[in-house]
C-alpha cells in the first residue's frame, strides 16, 4: 500500500458515497446514467470473486464487499425506489456494444485462461469503458448538476491516482501488470475532456455545461 | 499472477 493507492481508493469511496448521498437527499437520480451504474455493478461482481478464494487483508476484503454492495444499492435505487426520476430518454447507450467486445477481448488477452482470471480481466476492461454511457448521456443533455460533476471527478481521479501507484510499484517493488496499466490509462484518458471542463467551469463556481 | 493468490489491488 502506498499513498497514491490509498488516496485513489478513498477517492473511489468518496465518489460512491457522493452519488448515494445525492440520490438520497434529492430523492432523485436525474442526470445519472443507470446503464453506467449497471456496468459498475457488473464490474465489481466479476472482479471480486477472489473474496471466496483468497484472503489479502481486512482492508482489501472490506473494500471489496463495500464496492459490491453499494453498486447493487445504487442500481436498486435507480431502477426501483427512484425509478420515476430516472432520465431513461437520455440514457440510450447500447450496453451490448461494450459488453460483447470487452468479453471477447477478455477471452483473448488475459494472464491465465481460467474462469476467475478471465472474469477479472473482463472486469478490468469493462471498468475502463463503463463511464461511456454516463458521458454519452451528458453530451445529449449538454449539462450536469454540480454534485454529479463532483461525483465524476472523484471517480475519474481514482484511476489516475492508480497510475501513479503503478509507477511507484514498478520502481520500488518491481510490480507491473500490463492489463491493469493499459486499461487504467484508457479509463483515465476517457475522463480528460471532463476533467478540463470540471477545472475550467465547476471549480470556478459555474455549472457544468457542454459547448454546443 | 495466479488468481489463487488473489488480487491485492481494488
Amino acid at each position: 500500500m502506498n499513498i497514491f493507492r490509498l488516496i485513489g481508493d478513498m477517492s473511489h469511496l468518496l465518489a460512491i458515497v457522493l452519488l448515494l448521498l445525492k440520490m438520497w437527499k434529492t430523492r432523485s437520480c436525474a442526470g445519472i446514467s443507470g446503464k453506467s451504474q449497471i456496468l459498475f455493478a457488473l464490474v465489481f461482481a466479476t472482479r471480486y470473486l477472489d473474496l471466496f478464494t483468497a484472503f489479502i487483508s481486512a482492508y482489501n476484503s472490506t473494500m471489496k464487499l463495500f464496492f459490491i454492495s453499494t453498486s447493487l444499492v445504487t442500481v436498486y435505487l435507480m431502477y426501483f425506489k427512484f425509478r420515476a426520476t430516472y432520465d431513461a430518454n437520455h440514457d440510450t447507450f447500447r450496453l451490448e456494444f461494450l459488453v460483447v467486445p470487452v468479453g471477447g477481448l477478455a477471452f483473448l488477452v488475459n494472464h491465465n485462461f481460467s474462469p476467475l482470471e478471465i472474469l477479472w480481466t473482463f472486469s478490468i476492461y469493462l471498468e475502463s469503458v463503463a463511464i461511456l454511457p454516463q458521458l454519452f448521456m451528458m453530451s445529449k443533455t449538454g449539462e450536469a448538476e454540480t454534485i454529479t460533476s463532483h461525483y465524476l471527478f472523484a471517480l475519474g481521479s481514482y484511476r489516475a491516482l492508480y497510475i501513479l501507484n503503478w509507477v511507484f510499484r514498478y520502481y520500488f517493488e518491481g510490480f507491473f501488470d500490463l492489463i491493469a496499466v493499459v486499461a487504467g490509462c484508457v479509463q483515465t484518458i476517457l475522463y480528460c475532456d471532463f476533467f478540463y471542463l470540471y477545472i475550467t467551469k465547476v471549480l470556478k463556481g459555474k455549472k457544468l455545461s457542454l459547448p454546443a | 499472477r495466479p488468481i489463487a493468490e488473489g488480487h491485492d489491488e481494488l
